[in-house]
């Protein structure tokens, strides 16, 4: 995947998870998705906790590429 | 250390996340 293209589907990833269009994602939000991937309430609590780096209980765009180009790019290779 | 195994779990769970968003915008099952 190119730059551009990781930061498209950063993106609409995103968009995804904020729905109302708010410009940050909150817990709840997370916890909706729930509905539509096959992760577990809890799962998901994880997930926005993990990404949630300042833990203000928002999710900025900012935070959430962070954890996008993480989970690309930061895992060890052995 | 705990914290080493904390860590380590959370990346599954973003792994997770993640993975099943882009199978989710590519609609792999």
């Amino acid at each position: 995947m190119g730059q551009n293209t990781i930061l498209e589907k950063t993106y609409e990833f995103f968009q995804m998870c904020d729905i109302e269009n708010k410009g940050f994602i909150t817990r709840r939000d997370m916890q909706r998705l729930n509905s539509e991937l096959p992760l577990s309430a809890e799962e998901l609590e994880n997930v926005f906790d993990t990404l949630d780096s300042d833990g203000n209980g928002y999710l900025t765009l900012d935070e959430f590429s962070s954890g996008f180009s993480e989970f690309l790019f930061g895992r060890k290779i052995s | 250390d705990p914290n080493m195994k904390a860590g380590a779990a959370n990346e599954g769970v973003l792994a997770n996340f993640f993975n099943s968003l882009l199978s989710k915008k590519t609609g792999a099952p």
